[in-house]
């Protein structure tokens, strides 16, 4: 599943 | 960050700022359509809330902002500065058959049932068919004026730009985002017949009309 990553795209 | 989505930003920035400029040249919003407008504006303020609290650059919170702030003054040039100029006959699209659908599938299908994740993927999946009402617009007018397909064009090709971005990130980075990816694909098809007309004819100088 999608790693859990902040959220850096806009 | 990498090329793609920098080049997929400025790309989405361009057609904000060609838009902007239009209609602030032109001083007429014809052939605009507001709700697609409307609908980005609630994009990028559903999406953008963690702007204060979710630091991640200068270069993110200066793009939210414009992004923000862009998308308002465009909905305000369309419905109040401009608004006598407002082709609102043709921009009769009924949003609620966007917004309501998006809206429930937010709830249904998101990453974390929380407030601020629910609103980002009601934003996510709002983008991925807020061009409907322009693109519909046109097929009513059957004809689109040059510098709203270069409009267009732009808008369309920042998000492919991101599909390529999405791809580059699964195979260097192993991150990836099915919600962003699958929205982000059905967006980019939806431009697909566009993006035919725009080559074949506004790049040959022609006029962009479509078949009514």
């Amino acid at each position: 599943s999608k790693t859990k990553k902040k959220k850096d795209e806009l | 960050m990498n090329v793609f989505r920098l080049i997929g930003d400025l790309s989405h920035l361009l057609a904000i700022l060609i838009l902007l400029w239009k209609i602030w040249k032109t001083r007429s919003c014809s052939g605009i359509s507001g709700k697609s407008q409307f609908l980005f504006a609630l994009v990028f303020t559903t999406r953008y809330l963690d702007l204060f609290t979710n630091f991640i650059s200068p270069y993110n919170t200066f793009m939210k902002i414009v992004y923000i702030v862009c998308s308002c003054v465009t909905v305000y040039f369309i419905y109040v500065k401009f608004k006598a100029t407002y082709d609102s006959n043709h921009d009769t699209f009924r949003v609620e058959f966007l917004v309501v659908p998006v809206g429930g599938l937010a709830f249904l299908v998101n990453h974390d049932f929380t407030p601020l994740e629910i609103l980002w993927t009601f934003s996510i999946y709002l983008e991925s068919v807020a061009i409907l009402p322009q693109l519909f617009m046109i097929s009513k007018t059957g004809e689109a004026e040059t510098i709203t397909s270069h409009y267009l064009f732009a808008l369309g090709a920042y998000r492919a730009l991101y599909i390529v971005n999405w791809v580059y990130r699964y195979y260097f980075e192993g991150f990836f985002d099915l919600i962003a990816i699958v929205a982000g694909c059905v967006q980019t098809i939806l431009y697909c017949d566009f993006f035919y007309l725009y080559i074949t004819k506004v790049l040959q100088g022609k006029k962009l009309s479509l078949p009514a």
